[in-house]
Formats: C-alpha cells, sequence, structure tokens
C-alpha cells in the first residue's frame, strides 16, 4: 500500500 | 577499522534570531523514526549557530527524548523549547547517522 501521506509531514521552525 | 561508532553532538542554538528557521521531518510510526532536519533557513538562530546541519538525526530536544514521538509531538516540543523565555537557547543532541542511538 502507498505510504501514508503522513509520511511526507515536514514542520518549519 | 571496523564499523563506524554512531557518535552524538550536543549542540546548544542560542536564540539569537526571531526563529529557529529549520525543518524537521519524520517523527514516529514514519519510515524516519526520528526528527531529521531537512532545511535550514539562512539568516535564522539554528543558520547563525552553525553547529546544526541538514541530514542530522535529532535525538533529544533540551534533554526530552525524541524517540517515540510522533512528527507533530516533537514538532511542538521543538517550537514551545524555541518559544519559551526560561531559556536563551535550546540544546540539541543530534547524530550525523541515520540511527537510532
Amino acid at each position: 500500500s502507498p505510504p501514508k501521506d503522513y509520511e511526507d509531514e515536514v514542520t518549519f521552525f | 577499522p571496523g564499523l563506524l561508532e554512531p557518535t552524538s553532538t550536543l549542540v546548544r542554538v542560542a536564540k539569537s534570531a526571531s526563529t529557529l528557521g529549520i525543518a524537521i521531518e519524520g517523527g514516529a510510526n514514519t519510515r524516519q523514526p526520528l526528527p531529521r532536519i531537512v532545511t535550514i533557513q539562512r539568516g535564522g538562530s539554528a543558520h547563525n549557530c552553525g553547529q546544526l546541519k541538514v541530514g542530522q538525526v535529532i535525538l533529544e530536544v533540551n534533554g526530552a527524548t525524541m524517540r517515540g514521538r510522533e512528527h507533530r509531538d516533537a514538532a511542538r516540543l521543538i517550537a514551545e523549547a524555541f518559544k519559551t523565555k526560561e531559556r536563551d537557547h535550546v540544546d540539541f543532541l543530534v547524530t550525523e547517522f541515520n540511527v537510532a542511538l
């Protein structure tokens, strides 16, 4: 199954 | 020679700018189980400090482990560490190796 979209979550500070 | 021993480095980032100036990816339950630095923004405190690098994995923030924390939880901890008035710096324990020590 394709990786879940939150896999690529990026947060900028 | 042998396998390189993954070492960790404690980096103290002074709050020298209005932003920390990094971006992280990963967290528990993702293919990147510990937060990894993917961007360092010019002019931010991290860039001014000069010791953090893209690709480093963050093991601890101010002594609090990142292990087992989902992305949102890890991000909240980093944001609060930079925002709090209790300290004029943020301590990051980082490793160059993409391994969970």
